[in-house]
């Protein structure tokens, strides 16, 4: 058998391309993005883009956010509703957004 | 509805303030 196999080389473009490293500050509350947590602008983005006139629900938005509990995502709504981001329709469980940029 | 129309406003009126 030959020793044909290349030593192993390290594809440099994946580690150095720092794109999917971001993933990792998701855990943390502590990364703010113009004053608000990764995960509250998580939830912000959904809300913003939500085409149903009555808003997005908190079910939706778990479902969307399998990687937030569902308190986590409650905590970032409730925050978004006092800092007047988005608003509650038809009941406490459906939001929309204020902003319309 | 009524209430929704109210709730944005509050809304709306409270990121003013935070814009302030």
């Amino acid at each position: 058998r030959k020793s044909h196999m290349p030593a192993y080389r390290v594809p440099q473009s994946f580690s150095s391309a720092g794109t999917v490293d971001m993933e990792g500050y998701g855990g943390g509350s502590s990364l703010a993005v113009n004053g608000l947590t990764a995960h509250q602008s998580q939830v912000l983005n959904l809300i913003k883009n939500c085409p149903v006139p009555e808003g997005m629900s908190l079910q939706e938005l778990k479902l969307q956010l399998q990687n937030m509990s569902m308190s986590t995502i409650k905590q970032a709504v409730e925050f978004l509703s006092s800092e007047g981001h988005i608003y509650s329709t038809v009941d406490d469980d459906h939001y929309k957004s204020t902003d319309t940029e | 509805q009524e209430r929704i129309r109210k709730n944005k406003e509050a809304a709306l009126q409270r990121l003013a303030e935070r814009n302030v």
